[in-house]
């Protein structure tokens, strides 16, 4: 029973990338088989896990050529329980390409389906914005997680995305999209603003907020430039045990196992 | 004698909106002329004047109603010498409509030379990435700014993003599309991470990085919660001066005045 989970948000630069990567590794430390996905042109995926040169065959390919079985465009590294698609090499020419194919919603989710069985848990790593990759990673989704960084213009942001949301849900009667919870990160404890915008969001989203916060970790800023998930590269930082006490919450919550 | 100034990053969350709205108001307070306008659906640049209800025309009909005169898109606030284009409320079925009508890289540039004679400064602050939307900026823009946050996925991305600045040129033989420069944001003194990236990128890219660096400020951050400039919000922080200097930067480099 593989359970699907997304990445997604409105405003850039919130933590979408390294909590799908630290979350895919904390599974994968806890014995799960996970797939990591990497729907995003900027290829983040790739570089957190130092993987220095480009993949020849990949996210594009998962869009671009939907013949080509699944099985070809997985990667590995060192890392045990993970597999990859990692985001190729794609002119602006492809880019668009991919967006026409993309305005199917529904195209990720069915192109997953032949890995069902394979994985504990397929992770998604979507870009920012509500584009045709970002719908996709939401529609392929049972879970959907909002990273949100405790700031005024994260907040609007949020507000519109799920205006958003709720307008997909109501595009695809027959799919349930479900928002498995809004997740507080780089939370930095020493910012009146931070703690008052957490405070707020809590009062008007409690049910939907992650009980984890994810604190700004000066352990996970130097992870992402080592090219190494926060848990490998420094197991006991304030990230790493954050990153696994998200893991418990969600199988708990989800009652994933 | 019109100068159009767009603000285009890979990465998200890297400090274009702040930049946009800084140096908007370092321009109007400067005495110049200023149009901001605002190409992402999220509506970042509201926010950041406190215009707390949705407008009624703006940057979808930019796109969406061509025969609707600039004029009548046009908002004030209490800003002297600003004027703006709100990103208005869209629905993500218009978002896709505006994505359509994008693919023409040049839509943006020909819908906007009605405006030329009115200010001295056009600014466009695009979304992250390289859709539509942003590669309608960069072709629109007379100067690039990149802004740059001094960690290893955004350095990464910002080479990806270089090359598809390339592309984009090759694909426009007869338009000059130009880098202002890439400016460094967000600038943490605190964190060596930051540092040793602000030296490389210095290292490989020196000519084209811009001298002023705008600091990791608590201003800045309060302001954009309080919906001002930091410029209007306190003209002595650093956030503030920052803007200023950077705004002299580009005008003595550029010969705008
Ligand atoms: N808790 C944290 N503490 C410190 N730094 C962090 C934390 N979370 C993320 N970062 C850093 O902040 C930057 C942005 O994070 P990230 O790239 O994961 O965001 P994103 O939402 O994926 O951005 P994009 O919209 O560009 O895809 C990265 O340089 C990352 O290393
Ligand atoms: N120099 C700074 N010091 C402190 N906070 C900053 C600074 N610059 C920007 N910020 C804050 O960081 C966050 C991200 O900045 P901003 O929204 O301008 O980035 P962006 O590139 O426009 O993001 P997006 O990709 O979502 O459009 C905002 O909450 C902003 O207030
Ligand atoms: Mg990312
Ligand atoms: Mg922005």
């Amino acid at each position: 029973m593989t359970t699907v989970i997304s990445f997604v948000s409105q405003k850039g630069g919130v933590g979408k990338t390294t909590s799908a990567v630290n979350l895919a590794t904390a599974f994968a430390f806890g014995e799960y088989k996970v797939l990591l996905i990497d729907l995003d042109p900027q290829s983040s995926v790739r570089f957190s896990f130092g993987v220095k040169n480009p993949v020849d065959l990949g996210t594009k390919e998962l869009f671009l050529k939907p013949d080509l079985p699944l099985q070809r465009l997985i990667r590995r590294t060192d890392q045990e329980n993970m597999h990859f698609i990692f985001s190729n090499q794609m002119t602006l020419h492809e880019e668009q390409l991919i967006s026409h194919v993309a305005e199917d919603d529904g195209f990720l989710r069915r192109r997953l389906e032949e890995a069902y069985l394979t994985y504990d848990f397929i992770l998604i790593d979507a870009p920012a914005a509500t584009g045709p990759l970002s719908l996709n990673a939401v529609c392929a989704a049972d879970l959907n997680i909002l990273p949100l960084q405790c700031e005024s213009l994260a907040v609007k942001s949020l507000k519109r995305f799920l205006v958003s949301f709720n307008e997909l849900q109501k595009k695809l009667p027959h799919r349930e999209l479900k928002i498995a919870g809004i997740l507080l990160t780089m939370f930095d404890k020493d910012l009146e603003i931070h703690k008052k915008v957490a405070q707020q969001i809590n009062k008007a989203l409690g049910g939907s907020v992650f009980k984890t916060v994810i604190p700004k970790n000066a352990q996970i800023t130097e992870s992402s430039a080592l090219g190494r998930s926060v848990i490998t590269y420094d197991l006991k930082s304030e990230g790493s045990s954050a990153y696994i006490r998200l893991m418990d919450e969600l199988i708990d919550k989800f009652r994933l196992r």
